[in-house]
């Protein structure tokens, strides 16, 4: 069974501890406030109360058998540094750390970091992105130029089959699945709003002003569909 | 032309006003931090040294015509609160505002902000699900249940073509691309290594070892489809 430490459980690293716990996975988590570590111990396998940049700290804690560690330390960028260095003499296979510039990944990767995240930039990007196009829900980047997104059915399209919309010829994108909220009967007899989801719906299936599409293709393919 | 304004332009919030401008949106940046307001005001329309929690301060600047606010403050959840407040009261169309628990997202809600996020646990969570399933790339939940994931190609299926493969009835998923990594001569004719996206490719595509796919279906088919 993979073993996996969070170092610095802040909002970041408490959010990765927590998924990890409830995958089932075992998670050690060290963190220099003690409330933290005490809300984390009733989560966690093990939480325990360390400052990392106190001398031989690491190396009292046996964590060369761990296969993944995760540095969420934002405020203190030696620590992060000291820390990463420190978990790749001691064999860790993976070591993620999270950064806030380009500088910081650029000697967090020099001193053997795995992986480098940053988590405020990523979302940042991404909201400003859904504001600029309010229809898109959310988009994940296939590669440079090419996306997936979730987006409205465009007004002109509303009303017509999959078919007669022939959107992969007129527009170059392809639509892969389409979510339509319905209204059903929960368990105690009262009517809620829950999503059917149809992938890959027929070229019979009418498109609906409340369906959210989800199209992927070239990006500029997506934006021409977008505002038709 | 939609204006926006970004109040506390920390890594999220400058994320958040350096994107909209990039897109050539018209960002106004308010932050009570010297430094910060020297660097955003080199980039954006307009940046501002101003404390929003001090008396009258943000009915002095005629924010009323801004469509968008984001509110990127993190560590006063009070600010949080009252700007949301005020920036309703005074007729901005949408307030994107922060929270780092759901008793916060429950208050701004309560006082009018339009929409809430969580930028380090949304990333915290989606890089604990990247590290569980290493094979996972990204992922896109399209609803509960049902999600898009870039994925490799699984053992058995390597060397067969998608028609052999026979995805949607086996596993009740669809591959909705393939992104495929080709070598290729650059400007100065030295190679280098390429993406190329095939959007629903045919049955006769052969699935290659390092080809990756993108896969759309339910959550648990999904789950079977990477296993096999
Ligand atoms: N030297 C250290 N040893 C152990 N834990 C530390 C150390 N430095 C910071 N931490 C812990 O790391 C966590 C993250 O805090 P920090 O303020 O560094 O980053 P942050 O970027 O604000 O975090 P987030 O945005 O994820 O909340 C905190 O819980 C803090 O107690
Ligand atoms: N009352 C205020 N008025 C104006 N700006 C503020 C106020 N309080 C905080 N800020 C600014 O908001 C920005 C975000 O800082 P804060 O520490 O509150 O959040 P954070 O969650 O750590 O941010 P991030 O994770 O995005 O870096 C900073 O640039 C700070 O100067």
């Amino acid at each position: 069974m993979k073993q996996y430490v969070v170092i610095g459980a802040g909002r970041f690293g408490s959010a990765v501890a927590i998924t990890l716990t409830q995958k089932g996975k075992q998670v050690m988590v060290l963190d220099k406030d003690e409330q933290v570590v005490q809300r984390m111990s009733e989560i966690v396998t093990q939480a325990l109360q360390v400052d990392v940049t106190a001398e031989n700290v690491l190396e009292s804690l046996d964590l060369g058998d761990m296969d993944v560690a995760v540095i969420g330390i934002g405020s203190n960028l030696e620590a992060s540094i000291l820390t990463t260095m420190q978990l790749k003499e001691m064999g860790v296979k993976t070591v993620v750390a999270k950064a806030t510039t380009r500088s910081d990944k650029k000697i967090l990767s020099r001193v053997g970091a795995d992986r480098i995240i940053f988590p405020e930039r990523d979302m940042g990007v991404r909201v400003a992105n859904s504001l600029v196009s309010p229809t898109i829900f959310d988009y994940i980047q296939v590669s440079p130029g090419f996306g997936i997104v979730e987006t409205k059915v465009p007004k002109d399209l509303q009303g017509q089959t999959l078919g007669e919309a022939n959107v992969r010829s007129r527009f170059g994108v392809d639509i892969v699945a389409l979510r339509r909220q319905a209204p059903r009967l929960d368990k105690n007899g009262e009517s809620e709003l829950k999503d059917t989801v149809i992938i890959a719906p027929p070229a019979t299936e009418v498109l609906g002003e409340n369906d959210i599409l989800v199209v992927i293709g070239e990006e500029k393919n997506i934006e021409k569909f977008k505002s038709t």
